[in-house]
């Protein structure tokens, strides 16, 4: 499964 | 958070403030691009809307509220100010931008990451973001003759862009799992823009002369 990674770059 | 990510984001800021200190100092925003302004804070808004969803640090949301807060005033200098609107170059930025914000968004309902509102949202502002600064680069080509501070700002806005490449192969090799295919194959659009640019930025410097575009 495709891990759930948020947006952390700006 | 690495060193290339650091700097590249360090670089941004500079280029904003680079900005408004021209228009602050000199009262004129003469050479700089309303399109691209205005393109910034849609690709701010539409990329920060999980300022209410996701905490990532203290850091990230502070930079996303400076980024939303000086885009906004820089066109609202531009639009609103009774000096600096009078020294806006029109005339010279008549780059069609709205295409860019409908292609930006067709590109993003087709190539996401997740079909969710946000999302999508996420990727149409990171298609924007690669493409934004062209009615400045146009605007530059065109008028030739390129002041200091707006060849400073263009300047730390490429070398932004380099900076977080440079981050993205640091963290290629150094997480297992990094794959941003997305946010990577536009950056390197985005940055591929600003290469001609800093080809006679550099030839400038090294001659000491007045940055200047071939017609």
């Amino acid at each position: 499964a495709v891990e759930e990674v948020p947006h952390d770059e700006l | 958070m690495n060193i290339f990510r650091f700097a590249g984001d360090m670089t941004h800021l500079i280029s904003i403030v680079v900005l408004l200190l021209k228009i602050y100092a000199t009262k004129s925003c003469s050479g700089i691009s309303l399109k691209t302004q205005e393109l910034y804070v849609i690709v701010f808004l539409a990329r920060y809307l999980d300022l209410f969803t996701d905490f990532i640090s203290v850091y990230n949301t502070v930079m996303k509220l400076v980024f939303i807060g000086s885009s906004l005033a820089i066109v609202w200098c531009m639009r609103m100010h009774r000096a600096v609107k009078r020294t806006y170059d029109k005339e010279l930025d008549t780059f069609r931008h709205y295409f860019l914000v409908l292609g930006s968004f067709v590109l993003a309902l087709l190539l996401h990451e997740k079909f969710t509102f946000q999302e999508i949202f996420w990727a149409f502002s990171i298609y924007l973001e690669a493409v934004a600064i062209l009615p400045q680069l146009v605007m530059l080509q065109r008028s030739g003759n390129v002041d200091n501070l707006t060849g400073q700002y263009v300047f730390f806005l490429g070398a932004y862009r380099a900076f977080y490449i440079l981050n993205w192969i640091y963290r290629f090799f150094t997480e297992p799992h990094f794959s941003r295919w997305i946010a990577c194959l536009s950056g390197l659009v985005q940055t591929a823009f600003y290469a001609d640019f800093f080809y006679y930025y550099f030839i400038s410097w090294k001659n000491n002369a007045k940055l200047q575009l071939p017609a």
